[in-house]
């Protein structure tokens, strides 16, 4: 563990504290992609099934628990108290691709074809596009609510500092794992353009609102 | 340590 990784799981953390605020005080849940966050629930279950075979920490079980549970209690809150507040006209991304996508990369890349092993394949490169819905919708929308850039900003600021991380493992434990570096930096670059806007809007106190 | 079942990143 290295500072540059703990301050992104916290971000990752926190970003998901931040749409549940954001779901709570504005009692909806408009410009949030179901998609995503459905998808993000997939990447969890995924990635984490060696909860019950390889322990790591105290602290990693603790987290893994909270995605998972945090990302099942979003879907439940969109689909039932938030139902009327979602749009699923907007959320219209063809995920199907990026199910079939992943599963294909993952079968490809694995590090060994055990059913574990590709999982945590497949939800590396299903979470390398899982935001795609969500950013469609903003481009669709045009604008966004304060709190959910603030949101997407922690996610996208938790990506960008795993990057870190990676290259001062390589520095410091010749640590590399090619398949995470190459998702995360793929992961990261479709944040750019939601960086910029944020950057020289809602940081300024505008509304963000794309060009 | 590269790949394999020991994962240690979230």
């Amino acid at each position: 563990m290295n500072i540059f990784r703990l301050v992104a799981d916290l971000m990752h953390l926190g970003s998901i504290l931040i749409l549940l605020l954001k779901m709570f005080t504005s009692r909806s849940c408009a410009g949030i992609s179901f998609k995503t966050q459905a998808l993000y629930l997939i990447v969890f279950v995924t990635r984490y099934l060696d909860l019950f075979t390889h322990f790591v920490s105290v602290y990693n079980t603790f987290m893994k628990i909270f995605f998972i549970s945090s990302a099942g209690y979003i879907l439940y809150m969109m689909r039932v108290p938030l139902k009327d507040t979602y749009n699923k006209h907007l959320d219209a991304f063809r995920w199907e691709f990026l199910l079939g996508g992943a599963g294909v990369l993952a079968l490809v890349f694995t590090h060994k074809y055990t059913v574990i092993e590709t999982l945590w394949t497949y939800s590396i490169f299903l979470e390398m596009m899982a935001i795609l819905p969500q950013l469609l919708q903003l481009q669709r929308t045009g604008e966004a609510e304060t709190i959910t850039t603030h949101y997407l900003f922690a996610l996208g600021a938790y990506r960008a500092l795993y990057i870190v991380n990676w290259i001062y493992r390589y520095e410091t434990e010749h640590h590399v794992d090619a398949i995470s570096t190459m998702a995360g930096i793929v992961q990261t670059a479709l944040y750019c353009d939601f960086f910029y806007v944020y950057f020289t809007r809602v940081l300024k106190g505008k509304r963000f609102k794309l060009p | 340590q590269d790949g394999g079942d020991g994962h240690d990143e979230l």
